[in-house]
């Protein structure tokens, strides 16, 4: 019968593109803000 | 060649571990240009730079050193995994980097050839290294090192830089081009790492969304196809191994990615994923074949009394980007079939169907599968423009006793289970959104249901959309729409039939989807 | 009525490649940037802690209903991602200003002492990273050429 296609842990109800925060092919969740890379202002690279 | 080998070696050592220490200074982190103008004396000096010769055989060296590091920290078990990935990173990020502003910085801005040349080196280069190492150790072989350089320099060179964004499509061309070559028919050792780039969302994002008039799905469909062409054998055997099922489901989300954001994409490509997708993959192929654009509004399919052939869009052609009616071999085989679509002559050619679509009497293997499906949809697709040209629509009498119907009636009598099988399968692929290949290739199969010489065919058009309909969603629209008219209306008898009563369950699943239809 | 179809030479050897391949299977992280701290790599928890992120946690609103310490916790700890770039914007909405070259965030006390073209002095709070508590500073001077 295949898989529930709604529990591979996608939003597919999201109103929003589902590939910017997709956490890859074996990923249960969406990234995390913290796992997205941002090109914040070189200030911020404080470390 | 005024390099000894092994000097050569040690050279290229010392001057990467220079690098990757400049690279991963303060001073190196705040302006790595500037530690990028520094290293870049040295290797002049060294003469590293002097020849295409001896820049190939640097990277190359320097490639496997990277590697051979990576592969060391990772057998030792004495540190952590995050410790090891740590250490493996920052060299091979090191390395990325190196390479990245060599790529940027080779050859005057406006010649993007030289970049473009350079990048296409070093990727054939870290792919040809890829799949010597795989050869080489076999079941030892580690995907890591290659993922991390792949991915990184791709990060590094679609970052949003004006020197970067005017050779975006070379570079996406390129990392398209090195992903095809290293498909995991090719690199079975490395499919986990290629369907992870394939999958970045960064790649994604770039290759369906960003380059301007789709001009990356191409390439991108080609590298889906590949995957499929690898998954094929393993998937058409149902029975998956853990390794097979972890790559599927992963494809699967990768897919459900495609068509939540990019249906458009699914919807053009169709036809060449269902070429080579196993028949029995059933829910993946139902996921493909769901897709339909944004701006359309599906009516209902369980809509009391919906008039299809009155929705707008269902005499609109789907575009499908796959020239299926080159699939027609042999050429006289093409000729013969257009002069019998033509002239409906000679008589002869309907017997000798059989023959050019059957390959084998190996059970299991004896179709010419892409054949039937370009078979199918050209004459499908000949038959939409005869009606057309007579300024009719396809419906039930329209699309009867014509040269089209013919092959496809003699298809469904003269094929035997597995060839008919085959056959209904074709059909019940162009059964998607609202367009005109929907509706008439709808009409077609309830139209050899109603015509069928024998009780077999019908239970046979039955089971195909059965098990299109019993997995899990979704299920594409025109299949809804052709089930509940089959078992709606009384012209087919559908309810009649003895094999609608053979077992309890598959009686109480038809009420229960006529239920969900009154 | 296909049946199974026995997988040909080249398909076993290629199933036993990736077979192998599957006890090396690629991690999180090996496809992300090098992070200082919090890597991307999964960290099995009891089950009864969340296992996905609240929805909607990459809102500005959800940031913005985050406490001062959290917000300087991810502008610290986890630079150059989305988290970061919410946590400063966050921040901004609430007056407080980076400082680039102390790498501080800064917030009036009070209405500032002097004010001209080249900078404010006045008394501040700020958020002092080192030691992790924020602190106030008299008679500071903030110059416009290190207003982020």
């Amino acid at each position: 019968l295949g898989q529930d296609l709604t529990a591979l842990g996608l939003n597919l109800n999201s109103p929003d593109n589902l590939y910017p925060t997709f956490g890859g092919p074996w990923a249960d969740t969406p990234c995390r803000p913290q796992d997205i890379d941002f090109h914040v202002p070189p200030e911020y690279l404080v470390n | 060649r005024d390099f000894d080998d092994l000097g050569y070696v040690e050279k290229t050592d010392f001057l990467l571990r220079e690098w990757v220490t400049l690279i991963h200074s303060p001073s190196g982190i705040r302006e790595p240009t500037k530690a990028f103008g520094t290293f870049v004396q040295h290797l002049n000096m060294h003469g590293f730079l002097k020849t295409d010769d001896v820049i190939t055989r640097f990277f190359r060296i320097s490639t496997r050193l990277c590697v051979d590091m990576c592969c060391q920290a990772l057998t030792e078990q004495s540190n952590s995994p995050t410790v090891v990935r740590t250490k493996c990173y920052q060299t091979l990020d090191a390395y990325v980097k190196l390479i990245a502003l060599l790529v940027k910085h080779s050859g005057d801005t406006a010649n993007s050839g030289t970049k473009i040349n350079l990048l296409n080196k070093v990727l054939g280069i870290v792919a040809g290294v890829l799949l010597h190492d795989q050869d080489a150790h076999t079941l030892e072989f580690q995907q890591l090192p290659y993922q991390r350089m792949f991915i990184m320099l791709f990060l590094e060179l679609n970052a949003p830089e004006p020197i970067l964004e005017t050779i975006n499509f070379q570079v996406l061309t390129a990392f398209c081009h090195t992903l095809h070559i290293l498909s995991p028919s090719k690199a079975p050792g490395f499919s986990y790492a290629w369907l992870e780039i394939v999958s970045h969302r960064v790649f994604l994002g770039r290759m369906l969304a960003l380059t301007p008039q789709q001009k990356g799905w191409g390439m991108y469909s080609q590298l889906l196809m590949d995957l499929f062409k690898f998954l094929a054998p393993f998937l058409r055997n149902a029975e998956l191994a853990k390794p097979v099922t972890l790559l599927y489901k992963g494809t699967l989300r990768l897919l459900l990615v495609l068509l939540h954001d990019f249906p458009e994409f699914l919807c053009d490509y169709h036809y060449g994923f269902c070429d080579v997708i196993p028949p029995n993959c059933i829910q993946m192929r139902n996921l493909i074949l769901s897709a339909f654009p944004r701006n359309m509004r599906l009516p209902d399919p369980f809509t009391p009394n919906l008039k299809v052939d009155m929705l707008p869009e269902i005499a609109h052609a789907p575009r499908v980007l796959t020239n299926f009616s080159s699939m027609i071999q042999p050429p006289n085989f093409k000729k013969d079939l257009d002069s019998y679509l033509k002239a409906r002559a000679p008589v002869t050619f309907l017997s000798e169907l059989r023959g050019n679509v059957q390959i084998s009497n190996e059970p299991g293997m004896a179709y010419n599968i892409p054949l039937m499906n370009a078979l199918v949809l050209y004459v499908g697709t000949q038959a939409i423009n005869y009606i057309r040209s007579k300024s009719h629509t396809p419906n039930m009498t329209t699309i009867a006793h014509s040269a089209h119907m013919d092959i496809f009636q003699n298809l469904a009598v003269d094929l035997d289970t597995e060839g008919r099988y085959l056959f209904l399968n074709a059909i019940a692929n162009q059964l998607r959104y609202p367009n005109s290949h929907t509706h008439y290739f709808s009409c077609t199969l309830l139209y050899l249901f109603a015509e069928a010489n024998s009780e077999a065919i019908q239970e046979q058009i039955t089971r195909v959309l059965l098990e299109r309909l019993i997995v899990n969603r979704p299920h594409p629209w025109g299949l809804l729409i052709t089930f509940i008219e089959l078992i709606k209306n009384p012209t087919y008898k559908f309810w009649l039939h003895e094999f609608v009563h053979c077992a309890p369950e598959i009686e109480k699943l038809f009420e229960s989807v006529a239920r969900s239809c009154m | 009525p296909l049946g199974p179809v026995p997988l040909q030479k080249e398909h076993q050897r290629q199933f036993q490649m990736l077979d192998a391949a599957f006890y090396h299977l690629p991690l999180p992280s090996d496809s992300e940037k090098l992070r200082s701290y919090l890597a991307r790599t999964p960290c099995p928890s009891p089950p009864y802690y969340p296992q996905v992120p609240l929805p909607d946690t990459d809102s500005l609103e959800f940031y913005q209903r985050l406490g001062n310490e959290t917000l300087f916790f991810i502008f610290y700890y986890m630079e150059g991602t989305k988290a970061q770039y919410l946590a400063a914007k966050a921040l901004k909405k609430q007056s407080w200003r980076f400082h680039t070259k102390l790498m501080h965030w800064y917030q009036r006390h009070e209405e500032p002492r002097v004010i001209n073209d080249e900078y404010e002095q006045g008394s501040y709070i700020f958020f002092d990273f080192d030691n992790w508590i924020q602190r106030r500073r008299e008679g500071f001077t903030f110059e416009y050429k290190y207003l982020e």
